[in-house]
């Protein structure tokens, strides 16, 4: 049975998408069947995966349409990495699911039927807190939250995890906090380590030890439609996203 | 008559709230009265300019609640830089929005009535094509776009600006394209030039010709509370948004 991951913060521009593409295609890499879910109307990791104007049943027909998800499944050329792809219409789903009934559990019903195929199913999420990240939060096992060593990203942690715990008080009482990941980490910063700190008192163990550190070839490798373990697996950027999936799975999060 | 800015762009992370923070104050320091608006959830400009936690009418009792726009402007501590702030219940705003009437022109009729008073008023967005922004277009007189020399962040250009055209078409024939303005721009990052190579290509003279760098002090001064320009007033990045203030006076959008 896979487990599903959300990969959410509100914050905008944090690394959910490069951790999406990235994570996913490390997973593959190490055996899981992996499918990465882009639950974003910007469908910046279809197009990191290689998918860039994909024609065919989007995730609007599935929330919207009722088409089933595994319609709307498509290969990235990688194995054991499958994406189902985003697209702008889904801004227009997030407008119409706030009329459906159970408008909050569409998407976990839409799961509920791949997800024993996988083994594990990564949804990037939108930044925001609105109705589809509310869905992905109510599909899944578990969240992943990167964490971009700022101030801003820092002070809007707190209204994310009270967001998770109505979600797990009203809506899905199995929601896990899987654990936060560091983004874009200069260790030259001062600023970033303050960051850190603050995020090891706050989150323990459940901080990664793995931090994501800012890497040109992770921002260079979505213009390739490739992940960054395609364009350069010897950079710092992909050998950072092996080893983050090498925590995630010691951690036994999924079996 | 205060000209209204929007300074908006889907994509998260690109600049926008240090845009607004920033450029605010370089251009209250050159001597305009300057009203910040702070349409975001996250009320980050809310915070990097000092008043985070601010108890008072907020912009959610202005546009669910129908109190009036002055009710909710607050000083900075800076001469001629004054503030709306934001507030994480504008997620509700959202929602309550969509059933109003004339959903899209409520920021528009709450702001005609203040900005006589005003040289310029800057209203910061969240990332989103959604109904605060759309607010936020429809009450403009022009967008400034702040583009974040990356990739993901040039895809989402194109869907932005159909979305400007949509908004003249259907709500606000009178808006115009300020500008664009590269953001955290590394001048040794190859893909940084490419972007902004594109950008030119794409916007000819809408490019402004000051280009924010990277810089430290732009993301460590809202821990402070303070924009970059009190902070450290010497600082690369401080004089660059002094710089993109005296390009936007010269060409004349405001008066
Ligand atoms: N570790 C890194 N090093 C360098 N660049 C990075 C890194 N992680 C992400 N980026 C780049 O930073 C930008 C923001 O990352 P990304 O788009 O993944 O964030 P996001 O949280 O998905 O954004 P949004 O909120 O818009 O969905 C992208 O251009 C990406 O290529
Ligand atoms: N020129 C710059 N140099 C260094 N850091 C910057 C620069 N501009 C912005 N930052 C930092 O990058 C992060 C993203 O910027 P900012 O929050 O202003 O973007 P935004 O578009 O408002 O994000 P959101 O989409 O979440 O509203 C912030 O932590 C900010 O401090
Ligand atoms: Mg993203
Ligand atoms: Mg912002």
């Amino acid at each position: 049975m896979g487990r599903v991951l959300a990969i959410a913060n509100q914050k905008g521009g944090v690394g959910k998408t490069t951790t999406a593409v990235n994570l996913g295609a490390a997973l593959a890499q190490k055996g899981a069947q992996t499918l990465v879910v882009d639950l974003d109307p910007q469908a910046n990791a279809t197009s990191g995966l290689g998918l860039r104007g994909h024609q065919g049943t989007t995730l609007y027909d599935v929330l919207v349409g009722g088409a089933e998800l595994s319609s709307a499944v498509v290969g990235t050329g990688l194995s054991r990495l499958l994406v189902v792809p985003g697209s702008r219409d889904l801004v227009a789903a997030e407008i119409e699911l706030l009329s459906a009934d159970g408008r909050e559990r569409v998407l976990r019903r839409a799961i509920e039927a791949v997800s024993p195929h996988f083994d594990v199913v990564l949804i990037d999420c939108p930044p925001s807190l609105g109705i589809l990240t509310i869905n992905a939060l109510t599909a899944a096992d578990g969240i992943l939250i990167p964490l971009q060593a700022e101030y801003y990203a820092l002070e809007g942690v707190a209204e994310l995890l009270q967001a998770v715990e109505r979600i797990q008080a009203a809506l899905n009482p199995g929601l896990e906090i899987d654990g936060v990941v560091m983004t874009m980490f200069d260790v030259r910063n001062n600023l970033a380590h303050a960051v850190a700190d603050e995020a090891r008192k706050h989150f323990g163990d459940r901080l990664f030890l793995t931090f994501i550190p800012r890497n040109v070839r992770l921002s260079e490798s979505p213009s390739h439609g490739v992940p960054a373990i395609t364009y350069d697996p010897q950079s710092k950027g992909a050998q950072s996203y092996v080893a983050l999936a090498e925590e995630i799975v010691s951690r036994g999060t999924f079996s």
